[in-house]
């Protein structure tokens, strides 16, 4: 992998969002990460919808929770993905009102990555930004620096909230994952949170997935 | 029941329950406790011990009292009907010129052994609380801290009763972004965010995924490995 990789200076990313009082950060990183997908195999940056996934994603929980995996599988058996603009996030599910004809994105497939984290980073500097889930310890007074929390405290198998990867680097000799966040750009470095990267810190290794645009 | 005990330091008050000092910080300990709670929901004052350490223009109230859990029948409410359940609970509340802060609040089941005061690995978590004396004004400072907070993210209450809740939910969250700092190897930095007034329950609820614990659900296809270039 590169040394250092950041797709928000590629265009890759569209700007940090909100999920508001509501566990819906699953659907934030999946469609996080089809924005990217949609973006490196189709050409196009579009912002897409959380509210389809939370009113029609059957399979997930809205507010109360989702995994991106049923995520990936809900977008395909619907059809696609509308935009932000067409279906606007409103922070608590209603009642389904997905039409196939406003769909403005499709995926194909969906894949889980490996626990490797520099393989990790070889995926993501080659093929975008990728969903992530990890255990959030310490997240709720997070303002800015890359975070080590000792283990025991931050253990991969707490995992509880879904992010997404769209960078990696160094700060003077500390690897760092670039992680975007979905609590607004009023929380951690304008939204963003970064991550010790090398330990599986907080498990950001263990749920790594992505879609597929052919 | 009272229950002697000596002094453990001699420049510590002896647990002296009788003292009616006590009365006004073990009722807002109290309070606090069932903050939230519905009438008929609330847990009453058992045994009371409680000892006071002089600081700057107030008072640090140490208490230990046993907290007389109501029984809970409503099948909603829980699964199991509950009899009487007793906790054992520690308090450090904070009075400055009637003005109480809640510090510190340890409940357990009455067999828990509560953590020793002075217990120095515990202490040394705690700085700012365990500067002898505290700072000067020390609930002062917090209730400007906190509404500088309000007014940062733009916080509001409905009664003065929430505001007093929150404060106290604030000034935890302070001492637990102090344990959190100590114990980051990286260069992160916490503290006040808009978070800041949330309890953890609270924050865990309303913003994270339990569902995550559970794995990753659906088993999706391996990627392909990047060949390297």
């Amino acid at each position: 992998a590169p040394p250092e990789w950041d797709w928000r200076k590629k265009g890759a990313v569209t700007e940090v969002k909100d999920q508001g009082m509501c566990g819906s950060c699953w659907a934030f990183s999946v469609t996080g990460n089809v924005e990217g997908q949609w973006f490196l195999n189709r050409g196009t940056l579009l912002s897409l919808s959380e509210q389809e996934l939370l009113d029609c994603d059957k399979m997930d929980k809205a507010c109360l929770g989702g995994l991106p995996s049923n995520a990936y599988t809900a977008i395909k058996n619907l059809g696609g993905l509308e935009t932000e603009d067409d279906y606007s996030y409103q922070g608590h599910v209603q009642a389904c009102n997905f039409s196939a004809q406003r769909a403005k994105v499709y995926i194909n497939d969906s894949v889980e990555l490996s626990k490797n984290e520099n393989k990790m980073a070889a995926w993501l500097a080659q093929k975008g930004p990728i969903s992530v889930a990890i255990n959030a310890f310490g997240m709720q007074f997070y303002r800015h620096g890359i975070a080590r929390p000792l283990k025991p405290l931050c253990s991969p198998w707490l995992i509880d909230h879904a992010v997404l990867l769209v960078g990696y680097g160094n700060r003077s000799k500390t690897p760092y994952w670039a992680i975007k966040n979905s609590w607004g750009t009023n929380w951690g470095e304008e939204g963003y949170y970064y991550l010790y990267r090398g330990s599986g810190a907080c498990g950001v290794n263990t749920m790594a997935s992505s879609a597929v645009v052919n | 029941v009272p229950v002697p005990a000596k002094p453990r330091a001699d420049d510590e008050q002896a647990w002296d329950l009788s003292s009616p000092e006590l009365l006004a910080p073990a009722r807002f300990a109290l309070d606090m406790y069932n903050y939230g709670r519905a009438a008929g929901m609330r847990a009453v004052l058992g045994t009371v011990r409680g000892r006071v350490r002089r600081v700057g223009r107030g008072s640090l109230f140490s208490l230990e009292a046993t907290m007389e859990e109501p029984p809970c029948n409503d099948p909603l409410v829980c699964l199991l009907p509950v009899t009487n359940k007793t906790l054992l609970c520690s308090f450090q509340v904070l009075d400055e010129l009637g003005k109480h802060v809640l510090l510190r609040r340890d409940c357990g089941p009455v067999n828990t052994k509560v953590p020793e005061y002075g217990n120095e690995t515990f202490s040394s978590f705690l700085p700012m609380l365990n500067k002898d004396p505290l700072p000067q004004d020390f609930s002062v400072k917090m209730a400007t801290v906190f509404k500088d907070f309000m007014a940062t993210y733009n916080r509001t209450y409905e009664t003065k009763e929430e505001t007093q809740w929150r404060l106290t939910v604030f000034t935890r969250n302070m001492v637990r972004v102090q344990k959190i700092q100590a114990l980051d190897r990286g260069t992160a930095q916490y503290g006040i965010t808009k978070f800041s007034d949330l309890t953890e329950e609270e924050f865990y609820t309303i913003y994270l995924n339990p569902l995550l614990r559970n794995g990753s659900g659906k088993k999706m296809r391996p990627a392909k490995s990047i060949n390297g270039r």
